[in-house]
């Protein structure tokens, strides 16, 4: 199977990663 | 591929024998070992929200308020082979805790955390994806960390940004169902055509049940 294409990048405090892993 | 288990690839149930059940978003990322991508990501939020007011319809009629079920993870999101997704009830739970009334937004709220995570699958912690700017809109309404001055609203969380229509005249239908619906518009305005959104989600779905049906039955004859 084809892979997903996404682009990462490192975590920002201000991103979203940052604020949904303090819920 | 995760070689973790040769004896049954991302833990996936091979036998064909799911019927109605579907196959859970959490079989579903880990036979692929890859995060969802963003088209099954709003499908998958969109099929979520239709399920869940279906479900909040049915308690209303009987007369029950809240919800009894708030998605605890992607093992209680289940896509059928039809393209319809089934929100695991806390209904039949041995977790007592599971029976606990919630509001539509912790729903929501806990809908928008799975859908974030599945798009996160396999990612470290240090890393974060780049989502487009209207996949990440619509997690911050429904995860309600878009700074709004302060001023939260309460129709669960999203502005009433809907004309008032014949099920808006009952109170508690609007408490239980608008801040599905603003979720389920701002899905169907990511579209094209708004107006296909049903048909499209759904066949989204559906194709995401049929291909990992399809890697499973290939990584079984690999083995």
């Amino acid at each position: 199977k084809e892979k997903a294409s996404y682009n990462v990048r490192p975590k920002h405090d201000s991103g979203i990663k940052a604020k949904l892993s303090m819920k | 591929k995760d070689k973790s288990d040769d004896t049954n690839p991302g833990g996936v149930n091979m036998d064909c024998g799911d019927g109605e059940e579907g196959l859970s978003l959490e079989e579903i990322l880990k036979l692929y070992n890859q995060p969802i991508n963003e088209e099954q990501a709003w499908a998958v939020c969109y099929q979520c929200c239709e399920s869940l007011l279906q479900g909040s319809r049915r308690r209303h009629s009987r007369g029950a308020g809240g919800y009894a079920r708030r998605i605890a993870g992607a093992a209680d999101v289940r896509v059928r082979r039809d393209g319809t997704v089934l929100v695991q009830d806390g209904q039949d739970s041995s977790d007592k805790s599971r029976l606990s009334m919630f509001t539509a937004t912790e729903v929501i709220e806990s809908l928008g955390i799975v859908i974030y995570k599945a798009l996160d699958y396999g990612l470290k912690e240090t890393e974060e994806r780049e989502l487009s700017p209207p996949l990440e809109h619509l997690i911050d309404r429904m995860t309600n960390v878009v700074e709004n001055d302060g001023d939260v609203s309460r129709d669960e969380g999203f502005e009433a940004t809907e004309e008032e229509d014949e099920e808006d005249k009952e109170p508690q239908e609007v408490f239980n169902s608008r801040g599905f619906r603003n979720v389920l518009k701002l899905c169907a305005a990511h579209l094209p055509s708004p107006s296909d959104a049903p048909d499209h989600y759904q066949a989204v779905c559906r194709a995401l049940y049929a291909e990992t049906r399809d890697l499973g039955t290939f990584l079984e004859k690999i083995k």
